[in-house]
């Protein structure tokens, strides 16, 4: 399947809630986004990646409005489950670059990733489908990032 | 806007490469994936959360025909970067929760994972979008993983 990439959006009223410590077995995650589902937390991205001595780390983001309500409604949560911090960041953006095809091909992350390394902006987070890979950056190199991708994929040419 | 899950899928063929220790500055994912999409090795997922300690960790899945080549096109890379480890773990499957509107409600995400959690089905990984929520579970409990999703959304009901 030909990838096509067809655009790039960027976000910059997201902050990210670090949950670290996290117990790495059947119901930690449950009880955490069952605490937020009922406090009406909009969230957006979820990445957790595999867990190591028992603990995992999960970190999603929400809308800026949001981080105060997300706090509030883990922190008994994570005191009932024995463990776990809570650590927020909003100066952050999320950057995605949308297209078809990508899961067959590399070379899109690849890209992006490049061109993020070639305007040294770290990669703080990644979050990929077929249709999409979001990367969370700093806020304050957010414009530039859009730019050097939008320029990786040639979408300042179409 | 409503949230409405239109299906689940469960992919058995699916090996998880996890990269720890890799240098979390400018240029790293950059060169893992590069060295990906030159030995044209199929990615899916890719999650990779915040590093700490100048250190990241960074999983992605390929399907399991891929995973040697995975292994070979990264040790040289990560050895050139002075550091980083490459694991295998092929007894996966990714569940993946499909619909529209996901971003507005924790919810759902909250019901799947309580549902896993009700079968005592560990969460590995997780990756989100609007669109798709994807999990990482061993690979023995997929059909079972798939079954209670398929439930939790009344799926089994249309
Ligand atoms: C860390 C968390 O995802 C845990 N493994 C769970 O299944 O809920
Ligand atoms: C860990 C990796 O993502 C690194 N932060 C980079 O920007 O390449």
């Amino acid at each position: 399947e030909k990838v096509v990439v067809r655009g790039v959006a960027v976000d910059k009223d997201q902050a990210k809630v670090i949950v670290s410590n996290l117990p790495d077995k059947p119901g930690s995650a449950a009880r955490v986004f069952r605490a937020l589902a009922d406090a009406n937390v909009m969230v957006d991205m979820i990445v957790q990646n595999v867990g190591r001595g028992g603990v995992a780390n999960l970190t999603f983001t929400v809308p800026q409005t949001d981080q105060v309500k997300a706090q509030r409604a883990l922190e008994p949560v994570l005191a009932a489950m024995g463990g776990g911090q809570v650590a927020i960041h909003e100066q952050i953006a999320k950057l995605s670059v949308v297209g078809v095809g990508m899961k067959t091909h590399s070379g899109v992350a690849a890209t992006l990733f490049q061109a993020l390394a070639a305007a040294n902006i770290n990669i703080e987070m990644i979050s990929t489908s077929e249709i999409k890979i979001s990367v969370i950056v700093e806020q304050e190199r957010a414009d530039e990032a859009a730019r050097v991708a939008h320029a990786a994929f040639h979408l300042d040419q179409l």
